[in-house]
Parts: C-alpha cells; sequence; structure tokens
C-alpha cells in the first residue's frame, strides 16, 4: 500500500 | 478515517450545501465564477472514474456521486437556469492557462503511467488552481457577499484539514502521497490571503471589500 492507493480519499 | 478527513469532507460538502443555497434562495449566481464552477466539474469527473473500477464503501461512493452530481447541477444554474444573473464580464480568467500546465505536468509527473492515474493526478493538480478564477473575480469586482465568502471559507478549509489529515496518515498509517501533499499545500496557500480577510473582515459582520 503506498503512492498509487490513496483513491479512498476524495 | 480521522477526525481532520472526517471533518474536512463534511466542510467540504457544506461548502457545496451553501453555495447551492446560496444561488437556489437567491435565484441568482451574481459574485460566483462559473469557470471555476466548470473547472470542478472537470476536477470531479476526471477524478472519480474508479467509481467504475472499484468499490471503497458506501460513504466513499456515495459522497464522489455527490459531489460529481452537485457539481453538474452548479454548472447548470450558471449557465443554464440563472444565466441572466451570471456576471461574465468579471469572469475572464483565461482557464486555459491551468488546464494547459496542469495537463502537461499529470502526464509527466504521476505515479503511474496509466489513463486513470494519469486522469487522477490531473484533477488533483487542477482542485489546486481551480479556485483562482473565483478569487480572480473577487478581487476584480473588489467584493464578495458574506455568503459566498462563507462558501470560500468552507471550500478552502476542507483541503487544509486534509493537509492535517496526510499529517496524521504519514505517522500513524505509513501512508503518505507526495503530488497529493504537495498539490494539497499549493491549494492551501492560494486561500491564505482569502483566510486572512475573512477573519479580520466577515467574522467581524463586515464584507469583503477591496480597495480599488
Amino acid at each position: 500500500k503506498g503512492e498509487v492507493e490513496g483513491k479512498d480519499e476524495l | 478515517m480521522n477526525i481532520f478527513r472526517l471533518v474536512g469532507d463534511m466542510s467540504h460538502l457544506l461548502a457545496i450545501i451553501i453555495l447551492l443555497m446560496k444561488m437556489w434562495k437567491s435565484r441568482s449566481v451574481a459574485g460566483i465564477s462559473g469557470k471555476s464552477q466548470i473547472l470542478f466539474a472537470i476536477v470531479f469527473t476526471t477524478r472519480y472514474l474508479d467509481l467504475f473500477t472499484s468499490f471503497v464503501s458506501i460513504y466513499n461512493t456515495s459522497m464522489k456521486v455527490f459531489f460529481i452530481g452537485t457539481s453538474y447541477v452548479t454548472v447548470y444554474f450558471i449557465y443554464q437556469h440563472f444565466k441572466p444573473t451570471y456576471d461574465s464580464n468579471h469572469d475572464t480568467f483565461r482557464v486555459e492557462f491551468l488546464i494547459v500546465p496542469v495537463g502537461g505536468l499529470a502526464f509527466l509527473v504521476n505515479h503511474e503511467f496509466s489513463l486513470l492515474e494519469i486522469l487522477w493526478t490531473f484533477s488533483i493538480y487542477l482542485e489546486s488552481v481551480a479556485i483562482l478564477p473565483q478569487l480572480f473575480m473577487v478581487s476584480k469586482t473588489g467584493e464578495a457577499e458574506s455568503i459566498t465568502s462563507h462558501y470560500l471559507f468552507a471550500l478552502g478549509s476542507y483541503r487544509a484539514l486534509y493537509l492535517l489529515n496526510w499529517i496524521y496518515r504519514y505517522y500513524f498509517e505509513g501512508f503518505f502521497d507526495l503530488i497529493a501533499v504537495v498539490a494539497g499545500c499549493v491549494q492551501t496557500i492560494l486561500y491564505c490571503d482569502f483566510f486572512y480577510l475573512y477573519i479580520t473582515k466577515v467574522l467581524k459582520g463586515k464584507k469583503i471589500s477591496l480597495p480599488a
């Protein structure tokens, strides 16, 4: 889990 | 989900509701930059394409759908429903000067060279500067209604709260997204001048009016 993730944020 | 993130999202939600209520109750879009609102519609559309590819939570999906939907309603209000009240003479910021460089940057600096990722990056960069036409309009007319100021304050606070959220996530979850953080800093800095005016004027019951 790192930079490409983060789409749980709006 | 930490408190900063939640309050940030609520602030974002509140900003959109304030704007829609202002337009609907006053039957007017005076003082609102249609260009900024078009940019926000582009921001949400390009960012939330992952609605089609992945599911995070009901909260996540409903917020994304709400943001996309209301952004189009807002644009519709400005350019159709309340068009006679739209002050296009003062909404003269050249948005191509934002979209073109931001598009180029998203192409060059991203986490992964794929369509969805580049569009997500584009939306993050574009959001950071999307308020400029609105701020330009306020400085050009030299004033902003109180309700417009409340809208801008809620909208600016949202990303500032996300900065606290990212600090929290960095320390407690090891989460760090450089692109979002840098863009979030730029976005928040752009509001600083407005925050100052809001605190020194609007909170004391005066409306924002700039010297000519």
